[in-house]
């Protein structure tokens, strides 16, 4: 019920629906119910048709509604699991689950690799790290010479590429991501611990026991 | 001191890379 591009209530997905997408995700039926509240919010923001548009990601994200960026593409991306350029509710809960404080530390690693891997060849090269932080230093009007671009980028090689080959795999970025437990604090979103009491007025529409 | 951070810790600084906006009001 939630792949229609007609508009629907939270009352009109059938239990099953729900207690699905909660047995394929770290969230309690009550939950999915209360981010559906969130992902209507976020689907109707610009475009009324129940599925979130880049432009609607971006409208909260950025709190504009237009403008280029880097990671926003690759965060769409990874949501819009069916690469057809909308993300459906389904798809929300299963990107989501991996944000969970429960989540595996693996699952979260996972997702940030698929980020980072623009071009989606099984590694991170060193073109596609001086594209994100040319990227990085657009989004947050920085200026770096090339010669001290060039430095960052060698010095992450040098303590992330462990076997030299000029590109991180999953093994070495496993082991970078372990060690740099800070470059993972965007992979865990405290507020999905109890969506239903961080968001009071998403109770109302809840109406599953769990 | 960007030269002290690695690129990641760069990149991870990207506003579209933090959910947690989705979450507000």
């Amino acid at each position: 019920c939630f792949d229609s591009r007609r508009r629907q209530s939270p009352r009109s997905c059938q239990h099953a629906d729900l207690a699905r997408l909660a047995h394929e995700s770290r969230f309690s039926v009550n939950e999915v119910e209360a981010l559906y509240e969130l992902f209507k919010k976020l689907s109707c923001s610009i475009i009324d048709d129940g599925l979130i548009h880049k432009e609607e990601l971006r409208l909260a994200l950025f709190q504009a509604p237009y403008g280029e960026n880097l990671f926003l593409d690759r965060v769409f991306d990874l949501f819009d699991e069916k690469k057809n350029g909308v993300i459906e509710f389904e798809e929300f809960i299963h990107a989501l689950s991996v944000f969970h404080p429960y989540a595996p530390i693996e699952e979260k690693i996972d997702f940030a690799f698929r980020l980072y891997d623009l071009r989606q060849t099984g590694f991170i090269e060193p073109e596609e790290v001086r594209e994100m932080v040319a990227a990085i230093l657009k989004e947050s009007d920085m200026i770096l010479s090339d010669e001290l671009l060039t430095m960052i980028i060698d010095k992450t090689f040098a303590d992330a590429d462990s076997d030299k080959d000029g590109k991180i795999s999953k093994e070495e970025w496993m082991a970078y991501a372990l060690k740099h437990p800070t470059l993972l604090k965007n992979m865990t979103l405290p507020y999905l611990k109890d969506v239903t009491t961080a968001f009071p007025s998403f109770i109302f529409n809840t109406e599953v026991e769990d | 001191q960007p030269t002290s951070m690695n690129a990641f810790e760069l990149i991870s600084m990207s506003r579209a890379l933090d959910l947690g906006n989705l979450f507000e009001e």
